[in-house]
């Protein structure tokens, strides 16, 4: 564990309790995607399935529990508790676009053949792609919420924060794993032009609105 | 790199 992935991971649980905090307080999820939720559920729920057949550590069981769980309230709150505040019609975005291809390129790039390695890779090709409903959400509004935005900028950064850990661990470990490597090259990139705004709006006070 | 697959990222 370095500093990056610490950090990294510090980053993508602030981002959960952000959106958690912001559902619960307003009583409200308006500006959230429920389909990029779903996405997030799913790639959780694939990817730690190896809690089941392989033990990291304490932290590790931990953050996958806590990962998991989360995002099985979430989806129950946006679509049992909170359901009226659904934004339903700009949510639109079609995930089967997103799934299925991901499920067609972890068959076919893989470091092993296997079901939980093919479920692993399907979780990080999805992942990577897994925010694009949520930032179509936000287009078609064309804002987001000061509270949304943080949500959005603590979640991008993880995978970002991840980047660094990786390069560190290549020069200091000689270990590295090229597919988690593009895959979140792609999820960080995907990320660019709504840290643009954030920086050059929501920090100086402004709210995120996207040119007409 | 070792050909082993156990993740242990997040």
């Amino acid at each position: 564990m370095n500093i990056f992935r610490l950090l990294g991971d510090l980053s993508h649980l602030v981002a959960i309790i952000i959106l958690l905090l912001k559902i619960w307080k307003t009583r409200s999820c308006a500006g959230i995607s429920g389909k990029s939720q779903i996405l997030f559920a799913i790639v959780y729920t694939t990817r730690y399935l190896d809690l089941f057949t392989t033990y990291v550590s304490t932290y590790n069981t931990f953050m996958k529990l806590v990962f998991i769980m989360t995002s099985i309230v979430t989806i129950f709150l946006m679509n049992a508790k909170f359901k009226a505040t659904y934004d339903h019609n700009h949510d639109t975005f079609r995930i089967e676009f997103l799934i299925l291809p991901a499920l067609v390129l972890a068959l076919l790039i893989n470091n092993e053949f296997t079901i939980i390695e093919v479920l692993w890779t399907f979780s990080i090709y999805l992942e990577s792609v897994a925010i694009l409903p949520q930032l179509f959400l936000v287009s078609k509004t064309g804002e987001a919420e000061s509270i949304t935005s943080h949500y959005l900028f603590a979640l991008g950064s993880y995978r970002g924060l991840y980047l660094l850990n990786w390069v560190y661990r290549y020069y200091a470990e000689d270990h590295y794993d090229l597919i988690a490597i593009v895959a979140g090259l792609v999820q960080t990139i995907l990320y660019c032009d709504f840290f643009y705004l954030y920086i050059t709006k929501v920090l100086k006070g402004k709210k995120l609105q996207l040119p007409a | 790199q070792t050909l082993e697959t156990t993740h242990d990222e997040l």
